[in-house]
């Protein structure tokens, strides 16, 4: 990919953020 | 069904279907939802990453879904 490697951390960094907010709805769901 | 709007699953299907690593721009969604506002995009979009379906990727205006890959 044509994404520099500080492109990639901050990608990477807001999935991971986004995969927590997920799991969290997901909890709050049961 | 998903929880989720007409508008809502409109856009995260689109960014679902996405594969660039910098994910769809909201451009890119206002081309292809021809029936939608840039508004209306950008509500659904805002709902979608606080629910974490998707995340912001390059800079504020790029989107991916946390179901890719």
């Amino acid at each position: 990919s044509g994404l520099t490697e500080e492109q990639k951390r901050r990608i990477e960094e807001n999935r991971q953020l986004a995969l927590a907010r997920r799991a969290e709805r997901l909890a709050a769901q049961r | 069904m998903n929880g989720l709007t007409a508008h809502q699953s409109q856009v995260l299907n689109l960014i679902k279907n996405c594969h660039l690593s910098e994910g769809l721009s909201l451009q890119d969604l206002k081309h292809q939802l021809h029936n939608m506002s840039m508004s209306t995009i950008k509500q659904a979009v805002e709902f979608l990453s606080s629910e974490g379906h998707i995340y912001s990727t390059v800079d504020d205006e790029h989107y991916r879904s946390t179901d890719a890959e």
